[in-house]
């Protein structure tokens, strides 16, 4: 099984 | 559905345990595990939330690195975040839920201090008025 690692994010929320 | 069952109110330490061998035994086990697990905290049941939260520390203490690092993303951060937020799930979510979430992101702090987004975050929460002591 190839795995695709996703080390993408986010941006902080803003509350 | 069974390590978090709103029907049960103690702790189901079997099922828990098999959540996390779960996660351990699965490359996207950590980001999918979260991502449910974001949803279940999120949830208006108490029960169910405080359940999930138990689940998120025993995976904490028992899943190693690739699960700190999914934890210490924004992208799950924020979903905590909304827990505690007047302007997401704040207004539905109760007092004992937003404490314990509280307390789980002040300990990341203390625990995990490498890990900038989880300060990052704290501070925000702080500053925001969010977290007050």
């Amino acid at each position: 099984t190839v795995s695709f690692h996703d080390d993408s994010d986010e941006d902080l929320l803003n509350v | 559905d069974k390590a978090t069952d709103p029907g049960v109110p103690e702790e189901n330490w079997e099922f828990i345990q098999q959540f996390c061998d779960r996660v351990n035994a699965d490359t996207e086990g950590p980001s999918l595990a979260l991502r449910l697990l974001a949803h279940k905290i999120q949830s208006p049941q108490e029960v169910e939330a405080l359940h999930a939260l138990t689940v998120l520390e025993t995976c904490v203490n028992n899943c190693g690195e690739r699960f700190h690092h999914a934890m210490a993303k924004f992208r799950f951060l924020n979903e905590l975040i909304k827990v505690l937020s007047p302007k997401y799930y704040g207004t539905w979510s109760s007092e004992q839920v937003k404490s314990r979430v509280t307390a789980v992101v002040f300990s990341w702090t203390v625990w995990f201090p490498q890990e900038v987004k989880i300060q990052d975050a704290y501070q925000m929460l702080k500053k925001q008025g969010i977290v007050k002591e």
